[in-house]
């Protein structure tokens, strides 16, 4: 297993912890998510209830698929609506992140992987972007 | 350069051709692009011009960022703005897919290749997905 024992000698951490990922809370409203997206302009980021516990995913087409009306687009639903509601709730997470095999299999149909803790606490997110560095890193050493 | 000998032996191809891919004309209004965007729920897709040229690439938060008013959220700027306007031009296209190294460096930042002929006609993308399976695919033999 070429890939895995070259990475494992890396030490370099490919997490990106909680406090520098964008998140909302489940209890806000569509038009707050929609503006805190339309503002990072990341595709799709964590929702978490008030202990920090990770609940679910949120991306833009989730709102703007409510917003489509017979008579065009409108934003008058959003206000009312909270993203709990609507979020995408089934979503593999990670308790450990020395699996790099298992991390690089999960990777190939997800953006990013959810990592928590044992209480699914959010601890942060493992991206495709760190670990194409890694591959990228070690393949020239 | 393991990964890259051991890519070169695989003969599968990662491109996804362009038929298979969403695209919009480079002349459609926003309203028209952010049904699109919300039919698909691709992050960002390429922009064509009518000859099948690649011209851009298109997301929702750049379209969602023309609706932020101090009032709240509107479509009415929409329809009377086209695509090309507002989209992203400095995109980096591709000519030959042969060379994996470049491929690999150029998908740490960018989430896809956009690939074209010498007359950049819009061909195709590689995608962070196709890579991956690649990667995981020969990593295991
Ligand atoms: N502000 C920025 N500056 C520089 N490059 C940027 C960027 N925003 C996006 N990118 C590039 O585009 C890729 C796709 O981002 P996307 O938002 O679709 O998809 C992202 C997003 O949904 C999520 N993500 C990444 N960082 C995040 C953060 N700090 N907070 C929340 N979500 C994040 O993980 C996905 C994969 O991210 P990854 O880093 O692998 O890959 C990113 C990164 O290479
Ligand atoms: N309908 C679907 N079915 C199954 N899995 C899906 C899916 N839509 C998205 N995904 C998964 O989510 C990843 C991120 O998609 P995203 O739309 O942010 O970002 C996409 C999108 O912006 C673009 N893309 C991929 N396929 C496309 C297509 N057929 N037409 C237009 N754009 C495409 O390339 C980016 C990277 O795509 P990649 O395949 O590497 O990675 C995809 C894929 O693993």
């Amino acid at each position: 297993k070429p890939i895995e024992t070259v990475m494992r000698e890396s030490n370099r951490d490919i997490l990106i912890p909680a406090d520098l990922v964008a998140t909302v809370n489940q209890d806000n409203n569509l038009q707050h998510v929609f503006m805190v997206l339309t503002k990072v302009k990341y595709a799709k980021i964590p929702v978490l209830d008030n202990d920090n516990h990770f609940k679910g995913l949120v991306s833009l087409p989730m709102i703007t698929e409510l917003m489509m009306q017979d008579t065009g687009i409108t934003s008058r639903p959003l206000e009312a609506i909270k993203v709990k509601q609507i979020m995408q709730k089934d979503v593999p997470t990670i308790y450990e992140r020395d699996n790099l095999e298992a991390i690089l299999r999960y990777l190939v149909d997800e953006n990013f992987l959810v990592f928590v803790d044992s209480d699914t606490h959010f601890k942060g997110i493992i991206t495709r972007r760190e670990l194409f560095k890694e591959i990228n890193y070690l393949a020239h050493n």
